[in-house]
């Protein structure tokens, strides 16, 4: 463990409180994809389910069933407490998009060719790029809550924390996870856009519009 | 080549 890795858990952590935050207090769930929050599920499903065989910290297995347990939470509040709230005909990524190529990729690129391994791999795929329907859906509406939008730069520098760590672990542990960084580095690619309108408009007490 | 890691990040 080190800070950037910690750091980047705690802010994935926060992430997730902040959204839970917004869907409760405002009693809605409008400008969150649910198809994003659905992969997620997937995700931490398909990864942390290691938890089964594979033991590293009290740590690792807390943060993993809080991951679970708080993803299916925010499906079950979108899909029933706040159905009304949530609007499918703006979210419209089609997800095989996704899911299809994740699927291929992690058959390809796996450290093992066993079911696990390949779930690993499926896992670490699909987490770089489930965040686009949200981001798709946040293009055609053109603007965000505010909250929405901290929620997005928390799960932003999660992954841009890793980066650093992966570095970090390079060259004091001598330790490189090829598949993960290459993922890792797309993944946090897909926030760039954001970030920037982010810190130069949001941070700076505006609003979040994108240009038309 | 170094080690891959043993899946211990979230």
């Amino acid at each position: 463990m080190n800070l950037f890795r910690l750091l980047g858990d705690l802010s994935h952590l926060a992430s997730i409180l902040v959204l839970l935050h917004k869907i409760q207090t405002s009693r809605s769930c409008r400008g969150i994809s649910f198809k994003t929050q659905a992969l997620y599920v997937a995700v931490f499903v398909a990864r942390y389910l290691d938890l089964f065989w594979r033991y590293i910290s009290l740590y690792n297995s807390a943060m993993k069933v809080f991951f679970i347990g708080s993803s299916c939470y925010i499906l079950y509040l979108m899909k029933y407490r706040y159905r009304p709230t949530n609007d499918p005909s703006i979210d419209t990524f089609r997800i095989e998009y996704l899911l299809v190529p994740c699927a291929i990729l992690s058959l390809i690129f796996n450290y093992n060719f066993m079911p696990t391994e390949i779930l690993w791999s499926f896992s670490i795929f699909l987490e770089s790029v489930a965040i686009l329907p949200q981001l798709f859906m946040l293009q055609r509406t053109g603007e965000a809550e505010a909250i929405t939008t901290h929620y997005l730069a928390a799960l932003g520098i999660y992954r841009a924390l890793y980066i650093p760590n992966w570095i970090y672990r390079y060259f004091t542990e001598g330790v490189i996870d090829p598949i993960a960084v290459t993922a890792g580095i797309v993944q946090t690619g897909l926030y760039l856009d954001f970030f920037y309108v982010y810190f130069t408009k949001v941070l700076q007490g505006q609003k979040f519009e994108l240009p038309a | 080549v170094p080690p891959v890691q043993a899946h211990d990040e979230l």
